[in-house]
């Protein structure tokens, strides 16, 4: 239970420093510890996260949209374990300022190869790099759908 | 295996008439002003793949989920499906693509079908999660829950780990 | 105790129908009701929410854009029982699209003549229609302030 | 009554040097990238009026609201002072502005200064009570919780007001 419980721990923590590098450009780090080796499953999993020009930090004591990072880059990771075929993400993004939407931006690209990502924003800078755009506007209190092609300035 | 295509009908802010969502692999965005159904979309995509919870559909009831605009229409069905490519056959039924239907009567159980065939809703979980396509809080974030995913303290994290292995 | 809650009751009700109309320039309505006025301290309030060429619903089945506002116009009328000296707001506009975020502006300056309002956000035009505007940054993972004059244009 | 002046010493993000705030009544602002530091005025304001939870000053425990960037430093103590103006009197202290400090040893308890005189916590609490102007939910609204106001069922909100008379 031990052999492979690490197994699966090392695969994740190698795709969290993977996606943490790549969307810091190499310049931050990311990892999980297990908090007491001899205890596995009494204790826990740290999420350690360094951004840029920062100290480390357990990821509970970052900022929000640091926190909204450092949680994306967690679910991803767990990808090497258990590849979802598919992600809804509701406004992953709300809280994030224009360097941080950049980064989560190059991740979803990145594993939008593997799995289907389906995002709902508002924000512009993610909606334009899609393949695909759906705007949604409701008219007498029913919601309507009408298609984008990919690549459109879409304003919100 | 990717969703290619979600029709929602009678379903939340969607009227009784059906709407067609076609997608791709890759990268889809939803995006509108507040109120216009974004969300809705995200619910109507869980409901047809067997979610139950009102609090996870937010609603208070599963009858809430009826459009309201018109009651006398109460006495219409919900009706959601979603059709994977299957090509890949990752889910275990021998066609290219698997279409998953679920409709609600107002005074009644669910029914739900596979490729147009009535199956039971067990049937229906069995086979999404050997795909790992069962919709769970790892592959649907709810508008706001992001930070709570950050907030899991390293006990939360160790007991996801052991659940998938 | 009844007459006494009554009075309060009345006072909010009628906050939140002047706060909502004046967010909406006249077009939406809002209002508090009573569930059972024969059971006042059994039953709840419900806070009942009409935006524009809307169906009216009760607050919690709204969308998440829709349950900032209604939350803000429920939190700005309690002032009329109790009316705090600040309000602290940190990034409360995340989840709002353009119009919503507009309409928070309109009433955030309105009530900030009463009380002062210190707002956290990511978005200008907040921001830009500040009396005053501080900028934070941090350098060598510490804080620094710097103080900007209202009306500038803020990059964030 | 407004606050017209913040300084942070020691606290979270802001280092071992004092930063200084000044503000007016009206609509203040405060921008700036993520994890640059605007929350963590939020908490400093609620800290020195007295907020002592870790989970509300968004911390696992009091200890960590020291500065952590330079460990030796440890023994300098955190000190946070928020200044009212008081011309209109609201806090019932016969002077134009009223600064309350908190001071907070590493391995001790908090002091309070009022007007840099040494006074117990009860003192603070109480004139800030008077003056209503006590952090509570309904006047700090923490990033993320907005969602959570406009989901309190209509119990909560009826008590909510039961309170307040
Ligand atoms: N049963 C229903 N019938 C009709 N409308 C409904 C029903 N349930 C919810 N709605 C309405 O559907 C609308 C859209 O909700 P949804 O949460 O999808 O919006 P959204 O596009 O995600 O908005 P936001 O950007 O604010 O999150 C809301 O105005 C809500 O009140
Ligand atoms: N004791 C501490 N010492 C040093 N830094 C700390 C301490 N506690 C928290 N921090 C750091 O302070 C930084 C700023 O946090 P804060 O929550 O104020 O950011 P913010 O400006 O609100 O960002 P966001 O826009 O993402 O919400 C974070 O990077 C966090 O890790
Ligand atoms: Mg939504
Ligand atoms: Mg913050």
């Amino acid at each position: 239970k031990r052999k492979i419980f690490m197994e699966s721990f090392e695969k994740v923590d190698k795709d969290i420093r993977y996606i943490f590098s790549t969307m810091t450009d190499n310049l931050g780090s990311a990892w999980l510890e297990v908090e007491d080796t001899d205890n596995i499953f009494e204790s826990g999993l740290s999420l350690m996260i360094q951004f840029p020009n920062k100290p480390a930090r357990e990821s509970t004591s970052l900022s929000g949209g640091e926190k909204t990072i450092a949680a994306i880059t967690f679910l991803l990771a767990l990808q090497s374990l258990r590849s979802s075929p598919y992600y809804l993400f509701d406004e992953v993004d709300a809280h994030l300022d224009a360097q941080n939407t950049e980064r989560l931006l190059k991740i979803l690209i990145e594993k939008s190869k593997v799995s289907q990502m389906i995002i709902v924003t508002l924000k512009d800078m993610i909606a334009s790099h899609a393949n695909l755009v759906y705007g949604v506007y409701a008219k007498n209190g029913v919601s309507n759908i009408i298609k984008y092609k990919s690549n459109i300035e879409v304003t919100v | 295996v990717h969703i290619k295509k979600v029709e929602i009908y009678g379903f939340k802010s969607f009227g009784f008439t059906n709407k067609v969502i076609n997608l791709e692999k890759g990268m889809m965005c939803i995006t509108g002003p507040n109120g216009s159904g974004k969300s809705n979309i995200l619910d109507a995509i869980a409901f047809a793949l067997g979610e139950n919870s009102p609090k996870s559909l937010r609603v208070d009831k599963l009858h809430s989920l009826f459009h309201d605009d018109n009651n006398e229409q109460k006495r219409k069905n919900i009706r959601v499906s979603v059709t994977f490519d299957n090509s890949d056959r990752v889910i275990p039924v021998d066609a290219n693509s698997v279409t998953i239907t679920r409709e609600m009567p107002f005074d009644g159980d669910s029914i739900y079908y596979l490729n147009g065939k009535h199956v039971s809703k067990s049937t229906i979980t069995d086979l999404l999660d050997v795909a790992l396509a069962t919709p769970n809080r790892l592959n649907n974030v709810q508008q706001g829950m992001i930070m709570r995913i950050a907030e899991l303290n390293s006990e939360e994290r160790r007991k996801i780990l052991e659940d998938i292995i």
